[in-house]
């Protein structure tokens, strides 16, 4: 079954990173054995979980690049014991360019996860806002993908251009990969351009949107500053209990057929 | 004196459109000949102002990879007739991956900007949310760059590597480009992390934040839906004022010494 899931969105600041995030804890908290991929030079996951990375230390560009072994990577039982995480570093940026000349270019991050996969129940790899090479290796990588979609005008825009890249991974390179859920997030009742691009995106994607919608609320933003996900910086917040729905929903719509 | 302003940031969803579509019609507004060149292949410069772009048109990616003349992408007078806009489109993300190869790849825009700097006043550079080839060209064209910083965490960590990009291609491209001032966005004064961010940031930029913040305003997410700048969507919002005021400022910065 489905098990490798790309957080994806071209469009910046939408939430990918805190879903990636708080997705993940939420999975791993359900018992769930997950690796989070960091595949944004940003390194945004990988800060917001409180991880520092040193010099000598192997990330996700020497595993593309350099041909080195994942599990040197990876960092076990981060906060919680069944979440590990696969950092990034703005070294990874050099990545889109370096592999330009590789043979199977676009394969690079399927290839290098496929001997982790027995080791997990699910492999979240959180994407930079581009459509660029390293996005469409962690397109080609996964099996399924989220979109998290804020409820404001540019973001559902995007969408477009989005699904266009989708369908050539789809075609080219990835028979089967299918988008499991799209994700309204920031999502602010008051407001009326909210509530209309919720209709949009309910209004095509149908039942794909997640019925769990992600409020605008403060901690979500408070929790990375902390290094930890929300869950674990304010489990009574409107914030945790939203993403603790997403995570059931997920396992719903991955584990029962 | 300076005239090309490059409007940067790598973090996703920071204000870099809103604030280059706004600063840029508050510019025209003060009878400044400005032209907007929408450096990103999500186009959000380019719709937010409500241009369409057909298949014959001529856009970025024409001027960058295939060397047309930028005056037939360029369309004239946008809602304001001191405001000229030169269009992105998808096809712009090809461009990063066909300059790679290019002979002095850094330098495609600046050598297509020179031919028109003398027709106008300013020239503002919406950015990609990356620090690959694309931003680096438009780093590399500008005399001088205006960082948005979102009042959160991600948006505030990741100005170190920013920066590091700004000196490497000051050192190796552009001596004098410099930074002329760094822009709170979505400020909400009622929020402790905004009011911490705002805080960390003056105290490392000193005056060269600017003292006209942006609140959160939804008529500026609002106004792109609608093909148009603030300033004629709802000219008595608190988003409209901020940005007028933001204009002000910049003109002092440019135009005083
Ligand atoms: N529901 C929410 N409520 C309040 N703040 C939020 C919420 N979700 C995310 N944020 C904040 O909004 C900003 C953007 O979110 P995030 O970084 O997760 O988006 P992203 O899509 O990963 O961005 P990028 O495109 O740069 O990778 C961050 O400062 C984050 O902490
Ligand atoms: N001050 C504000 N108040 C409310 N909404 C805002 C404000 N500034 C920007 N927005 C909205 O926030 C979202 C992100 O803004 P914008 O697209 O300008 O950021 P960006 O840095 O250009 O993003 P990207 O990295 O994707 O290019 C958009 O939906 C925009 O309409
Ligand atoms: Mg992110
Ligand atoms: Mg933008």
């Amino acid at each position: 079954r489905k098990k490798i899931v790309a957080i994806t969105n071209q469009k910046g600041g939408v939430g990918k990173t805190t879903t990636a995030i708080n997705l993940a804890a939420g999975l791993a908290a359900a018992e769930r054995r997950v690796l989070l991929v960091d595949g944004d030079p940003q390194g945004n996951a990988t800060s917001g979980l409180g991880i520092t990375v040193g010099d000598n230390d192997t990330t996700l560009y020497e595993v593309l690049i350099g041909g080195s072994d994942p599990r040197d990577a990876i960092r076990r039982s981060v906060h919680l014991p069944n979440l590990d995480v696969l950092p990034a570093t703005p070294d990874l940026a050099g990545a889109e360019v370096e592999l330009v000349t590789e043979p199977s270019r676009q394969m690079r991050l399927a290839q290098a996860l496929t001997p982790l996969v027995s080791d997990y129940d699910y492999i979240l790899i959180d994407c930079p806002p581009s459509l660029g090479l390293l996005t469409v290796n962690m397109l080609a990588a996964a099996d399924a993908i989220v979109i998290p979609l804020q409820c404001e005008y540019f973001a559902l825009e995007g969408l477009t251009q989005l699904l266009r890249t989708v369908d050539m991974v789809r075609e080219g390179m990835k028979p089967g990969l299918s988008v499991i859920g799209v994700l309204l997030t920031m999502y602010d009742s008051r407001l009326n351009l909210s509530r209309q691009v919720a209709e949009d995106a309910r209004e095509y994607f149908k039942s794909l949107v997640f019925k769990s919608v992600i409020p605008r609320n403060i901690r979500l933003a408070e929790a990375p500053s902390f290094g930890k996900p929300i869950m674990l910086y304010d489990i009574a917040s409107v914030g945790a209990t939203a993403y603790m729905a997403v995570a059931k929903e997920f396992i719903e719509r991955l584990e029962t057929h």
